[in-house]
Order: C-alpha cells, then sequence, then structure tokens
C-alpha cells in the first residue's frame, strides 16, 4: 500500500541545514499496523507528515496504493489526504473555537456525510474513547490526555484507509493507553486499517506487527 | 514548604460543573522530590496549576513557606511565581515568535539578572538538554521532544527554589527520559530544590522520594 523509494527530507533555517531523513527506504502492505521509534529528534514526525501528505519530500518518490502521491498538486494532494488518512498530531492540532463534537465531526465534513450519519459516528468515536461526557466542551476545558483523546476519536471517526499516529499514548496513563491499543488494534483487525505508529513506549510498540527504528534520519536494522 | 489545606477546585462549563480536586491534604517538606501519578482528567495538572500560583483554588487554603498565597493581589503572586517557581508546562508554551535561547532566558529577565550571567546560564541549561546546536531555531522549526527539552530548560535555568513538572517526559524516548530525570535529581540533591513532578511512567516515579496518587479530584493511598 505505501512505497517509498529513497526518500530525503532536508530543512533549512537561516544558519542550518537539518538532513532530517535520508535514504529511506520503505515498504508496507496494505493492512499491517507498524511501528516507527527512535531518540527525539531523529526524524519519525518528518516521516509520517510525508506518508500523510502534509509535507513534500526533498528527494525520492512517494506511491500510495501504486498512485506517486508527492508530485500531485495541493487540490489533489488534500483529496487523497481527506478521503483516505487519519492523522493523529504529536501535539493534537484540536481547533480551539470548536468544541469537541464538532473538532470530531471535521473528517467526516469533507467526505459529504450527511447530518445523521455524522452525529451517529461522533458519539461511536468519542464512546470509543471515554469522553461522552465531554462533547460540549472546549479544548482549552480539557486535561492534556483528554485533547489526546479528541484527537484519536477525529482520527479515526472515517475509518480510513490509512491512519497515521504520533505518539498517540504520550499523554496517557497506562490504562488508557492500552484502551487506546486496543481501539487500533481493532480497527486493524476488523476494517484492516493499515496503521503507522510513532511511539516512545516499547511495550505498546510490541504489540504491532513490526517495529521500525529510525536514526539521525535513516532506516536501522 | 508547601502545605495544601483542604483545597477544592471546581469548573464551570455552560452546562457540566466539574469537581477537579476535592479535599486536598497536603505536605511537601524544602528539599522533597515527589511525584503525582492518576488517571488520565484526575486533576494532576489543576494542583500542580495551584501550586505554581496561576490559578487559584475554589476553597481552601495554600501556604508557601509559611505564606498563604492563594489570597494575594495577582501582581505579588506574579511576582512569587517569578522568584521561586519553575514550571514545565504538559503543553509546553514556548513562545512562538521567540527562539530557543530567548525563551529559555525568560525567567532570568524577570529576576533582572545581567545579560553576561543571562548568557552563561542559558548556554549551561541548553546543554544539558543536549539542545546547544538548536539556539537560533524557532519553536516551529523544533521536534516535540525538542519543544519539550526547550521548556525544561527555560524552567530550571533559574535554579528555582520550588519546580513544578507536568509529564516532563511525554514526549521524550526513555534514554532522553532517563537525562531529564538525572538533572531534575541533580538539582534536587546539589541545591536542594524541592520538586513536584506529574508523570505516567512508573518507572520514573520510582526514582522520587514518595508517590501521591490522585483519583477522581481527591488523593487516594
Ligand atoms: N477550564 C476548564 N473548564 C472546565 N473543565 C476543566 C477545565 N480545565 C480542566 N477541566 C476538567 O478538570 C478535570 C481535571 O483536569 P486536569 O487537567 O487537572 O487533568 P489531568 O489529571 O492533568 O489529566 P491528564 O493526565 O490527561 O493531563 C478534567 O476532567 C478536565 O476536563
Ligand atoms: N521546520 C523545520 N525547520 C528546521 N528544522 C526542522 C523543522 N522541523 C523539524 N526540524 C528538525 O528535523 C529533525 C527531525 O524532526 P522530527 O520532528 O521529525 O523529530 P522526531 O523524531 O519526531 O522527534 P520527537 O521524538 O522529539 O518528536 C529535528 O532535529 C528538528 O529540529
Ligand atoms: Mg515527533
Ligand atoms: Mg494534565
Amino acid at each position: 500500500m505505501i512505497e517509498l523509494n529513497d526518500i530525503e527530507k532536508a530543512y533549512r533555517t537561516e544558519r542550518i541545514e537539518t538532513i532530517a531523513l535520508q535514504s529511506i527506504q520503505l515498504k508496507i502492505h496494505k493492512g499491517q499496523f507498524v511501528s516507527i521509534m527512535g531518540p527525539s529528534g531523529c526524524g519519525k514526525s518528518t516521516l509520517l507528515n510525508i506518508l500523510g501528505l502534509l509535507d513534500k519530500p526533498s528527494k525520492g518518490n512517494y506511491l500510495l496504493d501504486g498512485q506517486a502521491v508527492n508530485q500531485l498538486p495541493s487540490k489533489k494532494s488534500a483529496q487523497t489526504r481527506n478521503q483516505k488518512i487519519g492523522f493523529i498530531f504529536q501535539s493534537f492540532h484540536l481547533i480551539p473555537d470548536l468544541n469537541v463534537m464538532d473538532n470530531v465531526e471535521i473528517p467526516l465534513l469533507y467526505r459529504g456525510v450527511g447530518r445523521q450519519e455524522r452525529m451517529r459516528l461522533v458519539a461511536e468515536a468519542l464512546d470509543r474513547v471515554q469522553l461522552s461526557a465531554r462533547v460540549h466542551h472546549y479544548p482549552n476545558q480539557l486535561s492534556g490526555g483528554q485533547q489526546q483523546r479528541v484527537a484519536i476519536a477525529r482520527a479515526i471517526v472515517g475509518k480510513p484507509e490509512l491512519l497515521l499516529a504520533d505518539e498517540p499514548t504520550g499523554n496517557l496513563d497506562s490504562h488508557m493507553g492500552n484502551e487506546v491499543m486496543d481501539i487500533l488494534k481493532e480497527l486493524n483487525r476488523d476494517h484492516q486499517t493499515t496503521i503507522v505508529m510513532v511511539t516512545h513506549d516499547e511495550h505498546q510498540a510490541k504489540k504491532t506487527d513490526a517495529i521500525l527504528r529510525l536514526f539521525d534520519g535513516r532506516l536501522v536494522a
């Protein structure tokens, strides 16, 4: 489903060039659930952003379901992203002036899902992350872990083909972290969702099919 | 050093009242290093915000070095906070239009520390968190864990009497998480810094003097 060929990503600030990723060669099959681990700053979020069509590589190409997606114009890129991909961001990116319910329904609006069905799917997703009591809260009225769970609910509400999760349990106690992993395992098992999860938690990574390790922008054995 | 007597905190949204903390009775002695653990949403950040004079309790009183601080006018409260307290926020709260160096020096500006000494202390703090190579970066050019480390450097740069850390290793790999714990242990041992750390990581909590557990806003055995 995913093929990365010789991917490189360089960032430039005024003074420094950072090679965030180099020589990335990667194949992930439909329905696989893989983890990505590695030290802080080694390129994990950068890799996930490229997979999620949120960023373009400096070199190399990215085939998603056989289609070369890193060269798409931004309108087509956004369309592909909205239809196929769910993303749990490391810093959540909730919309501050929308309440929990309205934040979670956004992916369904992009797909033109009808109002009745949206209400049902949003309620279901919020129930899965145990936040049904907070539907009318605004993000700044939630704890850190509750914000993370809203981000999770939003990413899974449309049952996307490809789910990208950037440290989805970082702000959660171990019990809630296990609950979140159960949700991801269930999506993978029952809906064949392909999942790429960045995590610092070896305990959670061991529950997935494979662990890829990044170091200084490269995949290592 | 810290005495909380019958502390309660209630939040009200349009529809729901949340009793985030109730009947909190707590004494922490100068130089102690304690952890606070508990499920997502149980009141940990709320408790830390009250300890850090960022929020006032709905009931009860807070004595800091024998002084009743929850009743101080906001100007005096800010003064006490700037002089005595360092805070590592769960969501970092870095200033987006200041680079790393300028973010870290802020507590020293509040204390009127001279330029030469500020440069030296900032360099030392950034070296401790292994970010010397990123001094001119802006927060949005940093990884999640690098942002967390800038927040840590800023909180420790002025060697505060009281350090409040809200999940300081949540975005860090286990190796960097251990390095951060070493920094905190060192401050505690060499400078008698009183430290209250919220964490979801039992492994890190075990390195501290005591673990307090919160559940549904109450301290439990
Ligand atoms: N401004 C607010 N308005 C309404 N409710 C709030 C507000 N801030 C926090 N709460 C609620 O108070 C409770 C405690 O929040 P707090 O941030 O202290 O939790 P926490 O223990 O730090 O959780 P986490 O581990 O997820 O960070 C939560 O249920 C939260 O929804
Ligand atoms: N916009 C940017 N400009 C310059 N450098 C950047 C930018 N974004 C990221 N970087 C750098 O690229 C490197 C990789 O960043 P990335 O966010 O992928 O790390 P990460 O593996 O997700 O780390 P963490 O575990 O801390 O989240 C880091 O060293 C970071 O400083
Ligand atoms: Mg990251
Ligand atoms: Mg919190």
